[in-house]
């Protein structure tokens, strides 16, 4: 595996997206997903609609009765990974634009997919597996605990004390090492494109350490392939 | 191992207190620099009474997390509640659905 690597810098990640006020970063995560996918499959980075997964988009988790994906009061990167292979894609961005709202009608053109999933999996808690993912198959949808994403302006996140409860989809998109001052040596840490536009954190970006699931970062994380064109 | 120090994460200094002192500075700049404005004088001052308890939870969190930058963001006159309510949305668990497919393992050296 290389020592770095970030998809950013391979033409895979389209720029940050603002969610608004809704609870619909399960869809960002499953379409930034995708778009990498659709990227590696087609060599076309093309930016897909998630308000086609807040309107349309009811799938259920089988695990946990009643807890299906809804709109701004949340859902799960596998079930929006599940409904995209059922429903046969999703459309393009501009020809279904984010409104950040829910409760409107499902306005899908299955005439109109731009990109299509070919399966998907989830990747163990294995930072080394986490990694070779990544690398060869592209962006990965995960899930964090964000409590300190409320306040993060900057710089590598590495709370000594933070729960692993998962609460917010992102996207994991590279890694790096950077000098901890704290503990006065090069450390490792993830790169993820969050969806609460560019003006927060790092050019909406976070980095957060890597090595012992911090906030959950390594607990779901799911892999996507996307169908070739060719 | 080396991650695993002592560190004390509690204020005990005057440092918290003279950042206090600047709340009103701070919050004024805050809703310049987002935009921000209140319909009544109430809700006005419920929103300061917010940003002053995120002040001290970004400092908080500053000692907790001290590789990265803790401050004021645009989510600084939300509650905890209203911030999760608003801007998160994953479907709380705390384990991979048992039915998905898994991954193969793939080699991670040479």
């Amino acid at each position: 595996l290389p020592s770095e690597f970030d998809w950013r810098e391979h033409g895979a990640v389209t720029p940050v997206k603002n969610q608004g006020s809704c609870g619909s970063c399960w869809s960002f995560s499953t379409t930034g997903a995708l778009e990498g996918a659709n990227y590696l499959a087609t060599g076309k980075l093309v930016s897909l609609s998630e308000q086609q997964l807040v309107d349309c988009d009811h799938e259920c988790d089988p695990d946990e009765k009643g807890s299906c994906d809804s709109g701004c009061n949340g859902g799960l990167m596998n079930s929006a990974f599940e409904y995209t292979l059922k429903a046969g894609g999703l459309m393009r961005e501009e020809d279904y634009p984010y409104t950040g709202t829910d409760r409107a009608a499902c306005k899908f053109d299955n005439t109109k997919v731009a990109a299509k999933v070919a399966n998907f999996s989830v990747v163990s808690l294995d930072e080394e597996q986490i990694a070779a993912n990544l690398v060869k198959n592209g962006p990965l949808a995960v899930a964090i605990n964000a409590v300190f994403m409320q306040t993060y302006i900057g710089g590598v996140s590495c709370p000594y004390i933070c729960s692993k409860r998962l609460d917010h989809g992102v996207l994991l998109v590279g890694y790096g090492t950077g000098y901890s001052p704290i503990r006065m040596k090069d450390k490792p840490y993830w790169i993820i494109k969050n969806s609460w536009g560019d003006k927060w954190g790092e050019k909406g970006y976070y980095k957060i350490c890597r090595g012992r699931n911090v906030c959950g970062v390594d607990s779901m994380v799911s892999t996507i392939a996307a169908v070739s064109t060719s | 191992n080396d991650d695993i120090l002592i560190r004390q994460v509690v204020g005990d200094d005057d440092g918290d207190d003279h950042h206090m002192l600047n709340v009103d500075h701070h919050f004024t700049n805050f809703k310049m620099r987002f935009g921000k404005t209140y319909a009544s004088d109430e809700e006005h001052r419920y929103r300061f009474s917010v940003f002053k308890a995120n002040l001290r939870r970004a400092m908080q969190h500053q000692k907790l997390d001290p590789s990265a930058v803790h401050g004021v963001t645009q989510f600084s006159d939300m509650t905890p509640d209203e911030f999760k309510r608003k801007f998160l949305g994953v479907n709380r668990r705390l384990r991979l659905p048992s039915d998905a497919n898994k991954a193969p393992i793939l080699p991670t050296e040479d």
